[in-house]
């Protein structure tokens, strides 16, 4: 979702700015 | 925190606590000068940040490694990164005085795993949970917690497959005493109809309390019945 998009454009600036960058997902039980 | 009254209903103006399904969230390797290892670690950036931190809306960086050690006393929003992944859910029954007893607390609710993408393959996930957690230390942190109740009968309701709306209906409240004693269950039936299209609450049916003793290791089926004139 919206979620995971925040993270990935994120992830691809600060690649571009040369920090390694990765998403993680937190998942909590029902 | 999840607040009931003395009927076992759910107290909706103090139920503001929410625990999404899971959440997305980004580590950057970067080193930070002001931590007393001072090499490049994981910090944790929050892009869709869900809450105030510190009075604006952001989160992090926040150090994995630190987190792990419960070293929450550095920057940027330590305790609360480490409450988003170590939360407990602790049930609350609220009496009309106001007084406030603590009835459960569930454990690994929040947090409970952990991911992202393996570096060695794309298509992998690599569980990075223990990153995260001391999971040997966290019976012992719990441990702390303030007047923890006995939870020694568990509960598991049944729920038959073949139930239609305007039937009598039949629930099974399967209950286990681990107990060396006889306990006494009080249970508290609320059947709430809600429209799945516009979400909103039609109506409640509340059935009396029924109080019932459970000897020392027993077990048994309690039935709660319904008749559709009550919840029509």
């Amino acid at each position: 979702g919206t979620n995971w998009q925040h993270a990935a454009i994120l992830c691809s600036l600060s690649r571009a700015l040369g920090i390694p960058c990765r998403i993680v997902t937190i998942y909590n039980a029902a | 925190d999840i607040h009931w009254d003395i009927k076992q209903r759910p107290l909706k103006q103090l139920n503001s606590d929410l625990i999404c399904a899971s959440h997305v969230w980004n580590e950057c390797w970067m080193r930070r000068d002001d931590l007393s290892n001072g090499e490049h670690d994981w910090q944790i950036i929050d892009s869709t940040p869900v809450l105030m931190c510190d009075g604006i809306r952001r989160t992090g960086p926040c150090s994995v490694s630190f987190l792990k050690n419960s070293e929450l006393g550095f920057r940027w929003d330590s305790p609360f990164v480490h409450s988003t992944i170590n939360g407990n859910k602790a049930h609350w029954n609220v009496y009309p005085d106001g007084n406030m007893e603590l009835l459960d607390v569930q454990e690994n609710i929040v947090g409970s795993k952990i991911i992202t993408r393996s570096l060695t393959n794309e298509f992998e996930i690599e569980d990075i949970t223990e990153n995260y957690k001391n999971l040997m230390k966290s019976s012992d942190r719990n441990g702390n917690f303030v007047k923890r109740p006995n939870n020694d009968v568990d509960f598991e309701l049944k729920l038959s497959d073949d139930m239609k709306f305007g039937d009598n209906l039949t629930l099974q409240l399967h209950a286990t005493n681990k107990s060396n004693e006889t306990r006494t269950i009080a249970t508290a039936l609320s059947l709430c109809i809600i429209s799945s299209s516009h979400q909103k609450l039609i109506s409640c049916y509340d059935q009396p309390i029924q109080l019932s003793n459970l000897g020392a290791g027993k077990n048994e089926n309690i039935p709660l019945k319904i008749r559709p004139e009550q919840y029509m």
